[in-house]
Protein backbone atom coordinates (compact mmCIF):
# COMPACT_ATOMS: atom_id res chain seq x y z
CA UNK A 1 0.00 0.00 0.00
CA UNK A 2 1.27 3.05 -0.58
CA UNK A 3 1.86 5.97 2.11
CA UNK A 4 -0.76 8.41 2.77
CA UNK A 5 -1.51 11.07 5.76
CA UNK A 6 -2.48 14.34 6.90
CA UNK A 7 -1.03 17.11 8.68
CA UNK A 8 -2.87 20.41 10.29
CA UNK A 9 -1.92 23.06 11.71
CA UNK A 10 -3.99 25.72 14.11
CA UNK A 11 -2.00 28.82 14.16
CA UNK A 12 1.88 29.86 15.88
CA UNK A 13 3.22 32.43 17.92
CA UNK A 14 4.33 32.83 21.56
CA UNK A 15 2.24 30.36 23.56
CA UNK A 16 3.64 29.88 26.89
CA UNK A 17 2.70 26.34 28.73
CA UNK A 18 1.10 28.83 31.53
CA UNK A 19 -0.98 30.52 29.21
CA UNK A 20 -3.76 28.47 29.09
CA UNK A 21 -5.60 26.42 31.57
CA UNK A 22 -5.75 23.00 31.40
CA UNK A 23 -9.18 23.15 30.61
CA UNK A 24 -8.74 25.59 27.48
CA UNK A 25 -5.65 23.03 26.51
CA UNK A 26 -7.47 19.96 26.48
CA UNK A 27 -10.09 22.24 24.13
CA UNK A 28 -7.66 22.92 21.68
CA UNK A 29 -6.22 19.27 21.43
CA UNK A 30 -9.57 18.28 20.98
CA UNK A 31 -10.32 20.79 18.36
CA UNK A 32 -7.15 19.53 16.19
CA UNK A 33 -7.49 15.66 17.15
CA UNK A 34 -11.76 16.08 15.06
CA UNK A 35 -9.78 18.15 12.15
CA UNK A 36 -7.39 15.54 12.42
CA UNK A 37 -9.73 12.47 11.97
CA UNK A 38 -12.20 14.28 9.58
CA UNK A 39 -9.05 14.70 7.06
CA UNK A 40 -7.37 11.26 7.80
CA UNK A 41 -10.84 9.32 7.12
CA UNK A 42 -11.35 10.80 4.05
CA UNK A 43 -7.70 9.45 3.02
CA UNK A 44 -8.86 6.37 4.69
CA UNK A 45 -11.78 5.39 2.43
CA UNK A 46 -9.35 6.63 -0.95
CA UNK A 47 -10.98 10.17 -1.42
CA UNK A 48 -8.33 12.36 -2.91
CA UNK A 49 -5.84 14.50 -0.94
CA UNK A 50 -7.68 18.29 -1.96
CA UNK A 51 -10.77 16.46 -0.51
CA UNK A 52 -9.06 15.55 2.69
CA UNK A 53 -6.89 19.07 3.07
CA UNK A 54 -10.53 20.75 2.65
CA UNK A 55 -12.44 18.56 5.51
CA UNK A 56 -9.72 19.30 7.83
CA UNK A 57 -9.53 22.86 7.76
CA UNK A 58 -14.04 23.05 7.41
CA UNK A 59 -13.52 21.46 10.63
CA UNK A 60 -10.92 24.25 12.34
CA UNK A 61 -12.56 26.65 10.66
CA UNK A 62 -15.95 25.73 12.55
CA UNK A 63 -14.09 26.02 15.41
CA UNK A 64 -14.43 29.07 17.56
CA UNK A 65 -10.79 28.57 19.23
CA UNK A 66 -8.64 28.69 15.78
CA UNK A 67 -8.48 32.21 14.39
CA UNK A 68 -10.58 30.92 10.75
CA UNK A 69 -13.95 30.83 9.69
CA UNK A 70 -16.57 31.18 12.69
CA UNK A 71 -13.27 31.93 15.35
CA UNK A 72 -11.98 34.68 13.09
CA UNK A 73 -10.32 37.73 15.05
CA UNK A 74 -11.67 41.41 14.42
CA UNK A 75 -10.11 43.61 12.62
CA UNK A 76 -10.38 47.73 12.69
CA UNK A 77 -13.83 48.23 12.46
CA UNK A 78 -15.44 45.42 14.49
CA UNK A 79 -15.77 43.42 11.63
CA UNK A 80 -14.34 39.90 10.08
CA UNK A 81 -11.92 39.85 6.92
CA UNK A 82 -11.19 36.55 6.08
CA UNK A 83 -8.84 34.48 3.76
CA UNK A 84 -8.27 31.30 2.23
CA UNK A 85 -6.39 29.25 -0.58
CA UNK A 86 -6.29 25.54 -1.49
CA UNK A 87 -3.63 24.08 -4.24
CA UNK A 88 -4.17 20.34 -6.23
CA UNK A 89 -0.61 19.22 -6.11
CA UNK A 90 -1.54 17.46 -9.23
CA UNK A 91 -3.05 19.54 -11.70
CA UNK A 92 -1.26 23.20 -10.31
CA UNK A 93 -4.77 24.50 -9.95
CA UNK A 94 -5.47 26.84 -7.36
CA UNK A 95 -8.24 28.87 -5.51
CA UNK A 96 -8.19 31.94 -3.61
CA UNK A 97 -9.94 34.31 -1.76
CA UNK A 98 -9.36 37.49 0.36
CA UNK A 99 -11.12 39.97 2.14
CA UNK A 100 -14.52 38.33 2.69
CA UNK A 101 -17.07 38.55 5.87
CA UNK A 102 -20.02 36.65 5.40
CA UNK A 103 -18.68 33.33 4.09
CA UNK A 104 -19.19 30.52 6.55
CA UNK A 105 -16.56 28.45 5.64
CA UNK A 106 -14.03 30.71 3.45
CA UNK A 107 -12.03 27.14 2.38
CA UNK A 108 -14.89 26.06 0.55
CA UNK A 109 -15.41 29.48 -1.18
CA UNK A 110 -11.25 28.96 -1.95
CA UNK A 111 -12.40 25.43 -3.46
CA UNK A 112 -14.93 26.30 -5.68
CA UNK A 113 -12.92 29.22 -7.23
CA UNK A 114 -10.33 25.95 -8.02
CA UNK A 115 -13.15 24.22 -9.56
CA UNK A 116 -15.33 26.76 -11.04
CA UNK A 117 -13.49 29.74 -12.17
CA UNK A 118 -11.32 31.00 -14.63
CA UNK A 119 -9.38 32.96 -12.41
CA UNK A 120 -7.11 32.01 -9.31
CA UNK A 121 -7.99 34.53 -6.54
CA UNK A 122 -11.22 36.61 -6.10
CA UNK A 123 -11.97 39.49 -3.14
CA UNK A 124 -14.41 41.22 -1.28
CA UNK A 125 -17.72 41.62 -2.69
CA UNK A 126 -17.18 39.87 -5.89
CA UNK A 127 -15.92 36.84 -4.05
CA UNK A 128 -19.08 36.91 -2.12
CA UNK A 129 -20.85 37.31 -5.31
CA UNK A 130 -19.31 34.65 -7.17
CA UNK A 131 -20.43 32.61 -3.82
CA UNK A 132 -23.76 33.14 -3.92
CA UNK A 133 -24.16 32.30 -7.24
CA UNK A 134 -22.65 28.86 -6.22
CA UNK A 135 -25.07 28.44 -3.23
CA UNK A 136 -22.52 28.77 -0.80
CA UNK A 137 -23.23 28.90 2.79
CA UNK A 138 -23.46 32.52 4.16
CA UNK A 139 -23.67 33.68 7.31
CA UNK A 140 -24.16 36.43 9.78
CA UNK A 141 -22.04 39.08 12.28
CA UNK A 142 -23.74 36.56 15.21
CA UNK A 143 -22.24 33.87 13.82
CA UNK A 144 -18.47 35.00 13.98
CA UNK A 145 -19.22 37.28 17.18
CA UNK A 146 -17.19 35.50 20.00
CA UNK A 147 -16.68 37.07 23.40
CA UNK A 148 -12.83 36.26 23.88
CA UNK A 149 -12.19 37.97 20.83
CA UNK A 150 -14.26 40.61 20.85
CA UNK A 151 -11.77 40.87 24.49
CA UNK A 152 -8.77 40.76 22.56
CA UNK A 153 -10.17 43.10 19.99
CA UNK A 154 -11.23 45.62 22.38
CA UNK A 155 -7.51 45.57 24.29
CA UNK A 156 -5.70 45.68 20.76
CA UNK A 157 -7.97 48.78 19.61
CA UNK A 158 -7.12 50.74 23.05
CA UNK A 159 -3.36 50.13 22.70
CA UNK A 160 -3.39 51.38 18.88
CA UNK A 161 -1.99 47.81 18.11
CA UNK A 162 -2.27 44.92 15.33
CA UNK A 163 -1.35 41.52 16.74
CA UNK A 164 -1.19 37.97 16.15
CA UNK A 165 -4.16 35.65 17.50
CA UNK A 166 -1.49 33.42 19.23
CA UNK A 167 1.08 36.04 20.04
CA UNK A 168 1.83 38.40 23.25
CA UNK A 169 1.70 41.74 22.18
CA UNK A 170 5.04 43.20 21.71
CA UNK A 171 4.88 46.04 24.34
CA UNK A 172 3.91 43.33 27.07
CA UNK A 173 6.47 43.00 29.50
CA UNK A 174 7.04 38.83 31.20
CA UNK A 175 8.36 38.24 34.58
CA UNK B 1 -4.61 30.48 10.83
CA UNK B 2 -5.07 26.98 9.68
CA UNK B 3 -3.97 24.86 7.54
CA UNK B 4 -3.91 21.12 6.37
CA UNK B 5 -1.83 19.48 3.92
CA UNK B 6 -2.30 15.53 2.97
CA UNK B 7 -0.58 13.22 0.38
CA UNK B 8 -3.46 10.19 -0.67
CA UNK B 9 -3.50 6.42 -1.34
CA UNK B 10 -2.55 7.46 -5.48
CA UNK B 11 0.05 10.08 -4.12
CA UNK B 12 -1.18 13.11 -5.09
CA UNK B 13 -0.58 16.61 -2.97
CA UNK B 14 -2.70 19.12 -1.85
CA UNK B 15 -3.08 21.86 0.32
CA UNK B 16 -5.43 24.09 2.50
CA UNK B 17 -4.88 27.42 4.56
CA UNK B 18 -7.80 29.49 6.07
CA UNK B 19 -7.36 32.72 7.91
CA UNK B 20 -9.14 35.85 9.80
CA UNK B 21 -5.79 37.15 9.89
CA UNK B 22 -4.69 39.64 12.59
CA UNK B 23 -6.98 41.66 15.19
CA UNK B 24 -7.43 45.23 14.61
CA UNK B 25 -5.44 45.59 10.95
CA UNK B 26 -6.97 47.86 8.40
CA UNK B 27 -6.64 49.45 5.45
CA UNK B 28 -7.86 45.95 3.62
CA UNK B 29 -4.53 44.08 4.85
CA UNK B 30 -3.25 40.97 3.62
CA UNK B 31 -1.10 38.32 4.63
CA UNK B 32 0.24 35.26 3.36
CA UNK B 33 -2.19 32.77 4.25
CA UNK B 34 -4.79 33.72 0.96
CA UNK B 35 -1.63 34.16 -1.50
CA UNK B 36 -0.48 31.03 -3.75
CA UNK B 37 2.77 30.36 -3.20
CA UNK B 38 3.40 32.58 -0.10
CA UNK B 39 1.23 30.79 2.21
CA UNK B 40 0.07 27.73 0.88
CA UNK B 41 1.32 25.69 -2.25
CA UNK B 42 1.24 22.06 -3.74
CA UNK B 43 2.84 20.64 -6.40
CA UNK B 44 3.20 16.90 -6.97
CA UNK B 45 6.80 16.84 -8.15
CA UNK B 46 7.72 18.41 -4.13
CA UNK B 47 5.80 18.91 -1.76
CA UNK B 48 2.58 20.40 -0.32
CA UNK B 49 2.80 23.12 2.43
CA UNK B 50 0.74 25.05 4.36
CA UNK B 51 2.16 28.42 6.72
CA UNK B 52 1.40 30.33 9.43
CA UNK B 53 2.61 33.14 11.70
CA UNK B 54 3.84 36.56 10.95
CA UNK B 55 2.20 37.33 7.59
CA UNK B 56 4.39 40.19 6.03
CA UNK B 57 7.82 38.09 6.53
CA UNK B 58 6.41 35.13 5.18
CA UNK B 59 5.28 36.89 1.83
CA UNK B 60 8.48 38.87 1.23
CA UNK B 61 10.14 34.74 1.59
CA UNK B 62 7.64 33.63 -0.52
CA UNK B 63 7.79 30.79 1.89
CA UNK B 64 5.36 27.86 0.71
CA UNK B 65 7.49 27.44 -2.83
CA UNK B 66 10.83 28.13 -1.33
CA UNK B 67 10.07 24.69 0.45
CA UNK B 68 9.12 23.69 -3.23
CA UNK B 69 12.10 25.50 -5.36
CA UNK B 70 14.52 23.90 -2.87
CA UNK B 71 13.73 19.82 -3.25
CA UNK B 72 13.24 20.45 -7.03
CA UNK B 73 16.42 22.78 -8.01
CA UNK B 74 18.55 21.82 -5.25
CA UNK B 75 17.90 18.18 -4.05
CA UNK B 76 16.73 19.01 -0.58
CA UNK B 77 14.72 16.81 1.07
CA UNK B 78 11.44 17.99 2.47
CA UNK B 79 13.10 18.06 5.88
CA UNK B 80 16.13 19.85 5.19
CA UNK B 81 13.85 22.56 3.41
CA UNK B 82 11.72 23.24 5.64
CA UNK B 83 14.13 23.72 8.15
CA UNK B 84 16.18 25.71 5.84
CA UNK B 85 13.62 28.20 5.42
CA UNK B 86 12.03 28.41 8.87
CA UNK B 87 15.24 28.37 11.28
CA UNK B 88 17.16 30.10 8.39
CA UNK B 89 15.63 32.12 6.16
CA UNK B 90 12.61 33.52 7.86
CA UNK B 91 14.49 34.49 11.28
CA UNK B 92 16.85 36.69 8.62
CA UNK B 93 13.55 38.80 8.41
CA UNK B 94 12.08 38.47 11.43
CA UNK B 95 9.63 35.85 10.47
CA UNK B 96 7.96 34.10 13.35
CA UNK B 97 6.01 30.85 12.69
CA UNK B 98 5.73 27.95 10.99
CA UNK B 99 4.96 25.46 8.55
CA UNK B 100 3.28 22.17 7.85
CA UNK B 101 4.27 20.27 4.71
CA UNK B 102 4.35 16.69 2.99
CA UNK B 103 6.10 14.86 -0.27
CA UNK B 104 5.52 12.65 -2.70
CA UNK B 105 7.22 10.08 -0.25
CA UNK B 106 4.78 10.14 2.38
CA UNK B 107 7.34 12.04 4.69
CA UNK B 108 5.69 14.79 7.05
CA UNK B 109 6.95 17.88 8.41
CA UNK B 110 5.67 20.22 11.10
CA UNK B 111 8.29 22.80 11.71
CA UNK B 112 8.14 25.93 13.50
CA UNK B 113 10.34 28.65 15.02
CA UNK B 114 7.94 30.28 17.73
CA UNK B 115 7.37 28.88 20.98
CA UNK B 116 4.64 26.91 19.86
CA UNK B 117 2.20 26.16 16.82
CA UNK B 118 -1.17 24.42 17.07
CA UNK B 119 -0.55 20.97 15.18
CA UNK B 120 -1.07 17.37 14.49
CA UNK B 121 -0.58 14.67 11.60
CA UNK B 122 -1.62 11.51 11.60
CA UNK B 123 0.19 8.66 8.83
CA UNK B 124 -0.86 5.47 7.36
CA UNK B 125 2.17 4.03 8.98
CA UNK B 126 0.69 4.44 12.38
CA UNK B 127 1.82 7.45 13.62
CA UNK B 128 -0.40 9.81 15.57
CA UNK B 129 0.01 12.83 17.07
CA UNK B 130 -1.32 16.16 18.40
CA UNK B 131 0.43 18.65 20.43
CA UNK B 132 0.96 22.26 21.06
CA UNK B 133 4.34 23.66 22.60
CA UNK B 134 7.80 23.27 21.19
CA UNK B 135 8.93 21.22 24.13
CA UNK B 136 5.96 18.39 23.43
Amino acid sequence: MKPFGIAIHGGAGTIPRDSLSAEREALYLEGLDRALSAGYEVLLRGGSALEAVREAVVELENNPLFNAGRGSVFNHIGSHDMDAAIMCGRTLEAGAVSGISQIKNPIVLAETILKHSDHVMLIGQGAEEFARLHHLEFADAGYFYDEFRHQQWKEALAAGRTQLDHSLPANEKMG
Amino acid sequence: TVGAVAIDLHGNLAAATSTGGMTNKKFGRVGDSSIIGAGNYANNVTCAVSCTGHGEPFLRAVTAHDVSCLMEYKGLSLRDACREVVHKKLPRIHGEGGLIATDAAGNIELVFNSDGMYRGMQHSDGRREVAIYKED
